[in-house]
């Protein structure tokens, strides 16, 4: 799946 | 930004503000369970240690510095300020069988092997189990104040609404992030059997009360 580094949702 | 999210958030907020309220109310947080508190304050923190690291916008800011300002407030209420009429008695779930096994998994399963993105995995799975110590005080006690029960409701349907919010974001922004998801799914799973007595009980008038 893509990576998430930057997490947008609290 | 979706609709689901924002009501999500909003229904998060209400939640904390519901509990802190209930506490300086009636001046006594008999019935809530202190050690889930301290995990929803040990959450918020690893968390939102991006808060120095990078800026996403005005609203995220100002939420993630509310939570984390509420759950240290409620902790304070219940361990300092209201302590004699902390019910520690019947708090006694075991928060290292919850702590430990999320702090090995977040350290074997994250998106990326770095300290803030650790942090950040193990917030996500302690949130998800978070709960527990309340909701085992509630199972041992027998009872639940019924403005408590408000709480762990709005709780459970900020959970509920960020899994809605999952699907949109799938759907129409390719977006998905398995580690949140899982996590959250699990998370609403626990609160089942409590949705179905607070719309059983609590929304007809009655107390929350479990059969002896």
């Amino acid at each position: 799946w893509q990576r998430q580094t930057l997490h947008d949702e609290l | 930004m979706n609709i689901f999210r924002l009501t999500g958030d909003l229904s998060h907020l209400a939640a904390i503000i519901i509990l802190l309220l209930k506490i300086w109310k009636t001046r006594s947080c008999a019935g809530i369970s202190g050690k889930s508190q301290i995990l929803f304050a040990i959450v918020f923190t690893t968390r939102y240690l991006d808060l120095l690291s990078s800026f996403i916008s005005l609203y995220n800011t100002s939420m993630k510095v509310i939570y984390i300002g509420c759950a240290y407030a409620t902790v304070y209420l219940i361990y300092m300020k209201f302590r004699a009429t902390y019910d520690g008695n019947h708090d006694s779930f075991r928060v290292e069988f919850l702590v430990v096994p999320v702090g090995g998994l977040a350290v074997l399963i994250n998106h990326d092997f770095s300290f803030l993105e650790i942090l950040w995995t193990f917030s996500i799975y302690l949130e998800s189990v978070a709960i527990l110590p309340q909701l085992f005080m509630i199972s041992k006690t027998g009872e639940a104040e019924t403005i408590t029960t408000h709480y762990l409701f709005c709780l459970g349907l900020y959970r509920a609404l960020y899994i809605v919010n999952w699907i949109w974001r799938y759907y129409f922004e390719a977006f998905f992030d398995l580690i949140a998801i899982v996590a959250g799914v699990v998370q609403t799973i626990l609160y089942c059997d409590f949705f179905y007595l607070y719309v059983t009980k609590v929304l007809k008038g009655k107390k929350l009360s479990l059969p002896a």
